[in-house]
């Protein structure tokens, strides 16, 4: 998976974490302090569709071979996550509780052309 | 100032930042279950969250590796930490109120359970019941039923926990949010009502694991 760069449009994930003292958060999530909300932006070009790696499923890539053997123009591929993990949240809930859950595929990992 | 501070060149400013932190709010609050933020109705003190998580982290090294978590991934589950609301209204039993937040038409499946006190036993002839009362509108004095009963054979001070399960499932599975348990001793003369009802910094708390049960079945997007 591409990080983002100044120099590429291929599909990539772009990192962005928000701080949950800058949007005030800070007083009810105990851990973590803040949240890593990637996401996945670019371009998908037919020659990289469903490139090893950059598929989601090895049945898209052989579905996306066949368009692009086929010469069809219509059908394009999309910039998406192929790879994500849960996020742990320790936080008090309105009566004061101590709560902790772990919130499945929160945070994206990977991105790849589908 | 801003043109003082090295910009970051990859960081996304102005509107794009305020949108994404919009998402990544409403995104944290659909996954949390919440409508909203939660406004704390009360500080906890930071010492007593402290205890209370060292408590939760010791309970999970407890746990069996791979326990029921992993088998049953599709289900999300909550630890959750409350600490009770003390009452002395009706000695020499003592009153322990813990109010719970979620939201009524959710059916929680309750996996463990376990009541933590710091008491101080000096001889070792106390026996203490643990009782579970009425609906909290009826406070002291409602029906009570015996979630458990055990002498404490060991001296000194210290915290000790005591199951609840599986008597209090039903609660759980019940519309009720606010549970209401009443602590008796018998023994020594030591008063233990009176003990943890006058101890603030060891305040009695609930540790309680649940699973959310989703409404139907949930079929994997393909």
């Amino acid at each position: 998976s591409l990080r983002c760069s100044q120099n590429s449009n291929l599909c990539c994930r772009k990192d962005f974490y928000v701080d949950f003292r800058d949007i005030g958060w800070n007083d009810w999530i105990i851990k973590p302090e803040g949240y890593q909300i990637n996401y996945c932006v670019g371009q998908c070009p037919l020659h990289v569709a469903g490139s090893p790696g950059m598929a989601s499923s090895f049945h898209t890539a052989v579905f996306n071979l066949v368009k692009a053997n086929s010469g069809r123009a219509s059908g394009h591929s999309c910039c998406v996550p192929t790879r994500r993990r849960p996020l742990s949240v320790l936080y008090f809930d309105r009566n004061s509780n101590i709560v902790k859950t772990d919130i499945p595929d929160m945070i994206v990992d990977a991105c790849g052309c589908s | 100032a801003a043109a003082a501070e090295p910009r970051c060149p990859s960081c996304p400013a102005g509107p794009e930042r305020w949108l994404l932190e919009e998402v990544a709010k409403k995104q944290l609050l659909e996954k949390l279950r919440l409508r909203d933020r939660p406004r704390l109705a009360h500080a906890v003190p930071r010492a007593a969250v402290t205890r209370a998580l060292r408590r939760l982290q010791a309970g999970g090294a407890r746990r069996s590796p791979g326990g029921t978590g992993d088998e049953e991934e599709e289900e999300q589950s909550y630890e959750i930490i409350s600490f009770a609301e003390t009452d002395l209204t009706s000695p020499p039993t003592l009153g322990l109120q813990f109010h719970f937040s979620q939201a009524q038409d959710q059916d929680l499946r309750i996996l463990q359970a376990r009541l933590w006190l710091y008491l101080r036993v000096p001889r070792s002839s106390l026996t203490l019941r643990i009782f579970l009362a009425a609906q909290s509108g009826a406070g002291a004095g409602g029906n009570l039923t015996l979630l458990g009963e055990r002498r404490l054979s060991t001296t000194g001070s210290g915290w000790r926990s005591f199951p609840l399960l599986p008597a209090l499932q039903g609660f759980f599975s019940g519309q009720s949010r606010s549970l209401r348990l009443e602590l008796e001793s018998r023994g020594d003369g030591s008063d233990v009502a009176a003990q943890l009802n006058a101890s603030w910094s060891h305040q009695p708390f609930l540790v309680a694991k649940v699973k959310v049960r989703e409404p139907g079945h949930r079929v994997a997007k393909r």
